[in-house]
């Protein structure tokens, strides 16, 4: 199985990010918001993290990250974040994977 | 001379930015669409880039990227560029530092 697709199995809510990337702390702030308790990777910190870009990356994500996974589904980086808030659907989605 | 306030001062606008990252996209978009010809310096992409995280760590940026000169001054990151364009400040600022 691959890393990333066991990885995000394994909580609600997982986020790929980099410390310095502020698109990344606006997710991660969001769903903070919400009371989400999220799994977050933060790729140029941890020690696995050039292998968790290639897999990422062969997910078909580019550029990638933010990138956020919910129930174990990819998501998507902040654009997708920010407007499934803005239509009120990501409450509802977080709520039915068991983030909330 | 501390070298990026040499830099700065070679072009009516100067743009300190990572070619990974978005924000600095979008500062870097919105001057293109006023016409600007802005001198970009991709951090992650140039041998002084280090040298140039250093020399604006100490002129007190931090984070430092995106970092935009105009006429020679510092006037401030993604925040500060859009607030100025919503403000309406930002092409007289440009026009007086010959950049328009
Ligand atoms: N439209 C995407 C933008 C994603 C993006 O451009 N991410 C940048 C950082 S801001 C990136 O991954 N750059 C390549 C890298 O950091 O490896 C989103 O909404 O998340
Ligand atoms: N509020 C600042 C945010 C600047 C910021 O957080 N920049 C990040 C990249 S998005 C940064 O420089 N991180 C440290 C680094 O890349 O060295 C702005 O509006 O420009
Ligand atoms: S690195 Fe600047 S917004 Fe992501």
């Amino acid at each position: 199985m691959d890393m990333v697709t066991r990885m995000v199995s394994e909580r609600p809510v997982v986020i790929f990010s980099r410390s310095s990337c502020s698109m990344c702390h606006t997710v991660k702030s969001l769903l903070l918001e919400f009371g989400v308790n999220s799994s977050i990777y933060e790729l140029d910190e941890i020690p696995k993290g050039r292998e968790i870009e290639q897999a990422l990356l062969r997910l078909g994500r580019n550029p990638i990250i933010p990138a956020v996974f919910i129930g174990g589904e990819f998501v998507g980086g902040a654009t997708e974040i920010i407007s499934l808030h803005l239509q009120r659907s990501l409450q509802p989605m977080l709520k039915n994977a068991g983030a909330l």
